[in-house]
């Protein structure tokens, strides 16, 4: 990391919005340019005060070409923004000729540009490792933001360390200093799961974790529960991806694929994979809208589609990828209901699929509802999201 | 488009503090020595992480075409602008 050579001389800072920029929602800008100051305050003592008048030490604004301090914005591209250095006030410039945007990855990513500049606000100057956050190159959106050890060591060599526990804050979200990186802010701990353990779907991830979603949440599943810190929304774990899923599947490309209406979405991992939302009739010919269910079936690794009484059994590989003998009825799978929520592949090998709060494990080899005690279907609420 | 000619990469290199303000102007780039324009790809591509080559090859145009903060890297260069 390189430092500029001056640092501000008191650790309780403020900031206003000066000019908001003209294509986002004043509240969206307040809460990216809060988490961006928040980044610098997760290792230090640093904070950060929202103003809206007066003199305040950090001053933003979103302005086009000539702006007065000489340094005249190029237009879309090229130079994204500039900040002065603490001696010079600390004030940070962004052009609005940008396309701003927020948790997506179009356009230039406002709450990362930002924290980089606020670097600059604070005293340091670009680093020559490129995986820091200081480094001058925008590299695009990235959906899970993690501080660079580089970027960590440099504030900290001008700051100090954290010394004091974080404070609860409305101006920005504060994050635990026991966390190493900052992460989305999480919705507060709830039992409504368990309330209402209806579920919209659920899927595995390319590295085996679970997930269910349900409305605008997410639950991240250990073995038996749901893991601490959850339930978290869907727009921040999956960015641009919105709520009420109808199915989703992660196929052997290690991308997971998300279905709602008439549409669905492509991602690698938290990232959108490309330009979606994109039409089912157009990305999965000859399978109907409004699913009800999707999985990867572990007996041949094809993608099976549910809704109301029928399956559609789909191979990207082949064409037509849906056989004219589609749709069948669910009732082939041997005790496994019609209108389903969900079906999932699950690591152990077995297939599941839920309806209402209840599920039911599918021996493959038998291609039927497996025979246990207790018996299927069982309380979903209990077996896998570990209510009592 | 990736910054393509001799013209646009002196303008780059002076705008983050590579080479003397007056590159900024075409009309004085051919001001410039060898060894100054030569030691500026240099500085950039060690500063950048490429290979130093001192050449305008396709990988040192294509990073000086990505969008970027406009702070000039180098330090001691980069603070002369003043906020008011």
């Amino acid at each position: 990391y390189a430092l500029q050579g001056s640092r501000w001389r008191v650790k309780n800072l403020t900031y206003k919005v000066s000019k908001y920029p003209k294509r986002l929602k004043r509240v969206d800008v307040d809460a990216e340019i809060g988490r961006a100051f928040a980044v610098w305050s997760e290792d230090t003592d640093l904070t950060f005060t929202k103003k809206t008048t007066g003199p305040v030490h950090i001053e933003i604004k979103f302005v086009e070409s000539e702006h007065g301090d000489g340094d005249a914005f190029d237009g879309q591209g090229g130079t994204l923004a500039h900040a002065f250095f603490p001696v010079f006030g600390g004030d940070a410039h962004f052009d609005d000729a940008e396309l701003w945007t927020i948790g997506s990855p179009r356009g230039t990513n406002l709450f990362q540009v930002a924290a980089h500049e606020f670097g600059h606000s604070l005293g340091l100057s670009h680093s020559d490792q490129s995986s820091a956050l200081m480094a001058p190159f925008y590299r695009g959106f990235e959906p899970v933001f993690r501080l660079d050890d580089d970027d960590k060591a440099a504030i900290q060599s001008l700051y100090g360390k954290k010394t004091s526990q974080p404070k609860p804050s409305n101006a920005y979200p504060v994050t635990s200093t026991l966390r190493p990186s900052y992460t989305p802010p999480k919705v507060p701990l709830d039992d409504s799961i368990c309330k209402d353990s209806k579920i919209d779907t659920l899927f595995n991830s390319a590295q085996g974790e679970t997930y269910a979603f349900k409305g605008d949440k997410f639950y991240k599943l250990t073995t038996d529960s749901v893991e601490e810190g959850y339930p978290q929304l869907i727009s921040k774990g999956w960015p641009g991806l919105p709520g009420n899923i109808d199915a989703a599947f992660t196929y052997k490309n290690g991308k997971t694929y998300f279905f709602k209406g008439t549409q669905y979405w492509r991602f690698q991992g938290r990232q959108m994979d490309g330009v979606y939302p994109k039409e089912i009739s157009e990305g999965f010919t000859g399978i109907p809208d409004h699913l009800d269910a999707a999985m990867v079936w572990g007996g041949n690794g094809k993608i099976y589609f549910f809704k109301g009484s029928k399956f559609w059994r789909f191979d990207p590989a082949k064409r037509p990828p849906v056989k004219a003998s589609y749709p069948k009825p669910i009732s082939n799978w041997e005790g496994v209901p019609n209108n389903l929520d969900a079906a999932l592949k699950y690591t152990n090998g077995y297939t599941y699929f839920f309806k209402g709060d209840k599920y039911y494990r599918f021996h493959d080899a038998r291609f039927a509802v497996d025979t246990a005690t207790p018996a299927f279907p069982r309380p979903t609420a209990h077996w896998w999201f570990g209510c009592k | 488009a990736p910054v393509s000619t001799t013209t646009q990469a002196e303008m780059y290199l002076s705008q983050f503090g590579y080479l003397p303000a007056s590159a900024r102007n075409p009309a004085n780039s051919g001001l410039q020595d060898k060894s100054t324009w030569l030691n500026a790809i240099q500085e950039f591509q060690n500063f950048a992480g490429l290979n130093i080559t001192g050449e305008l090859d396709d990988e040192t145009l294509k990073l000086m075409s990505l969008p970027r903060c406009g702070v000039r890297d180098r330090v001691g260069t980069g603070d002369s602008r003043s906020k008011r």
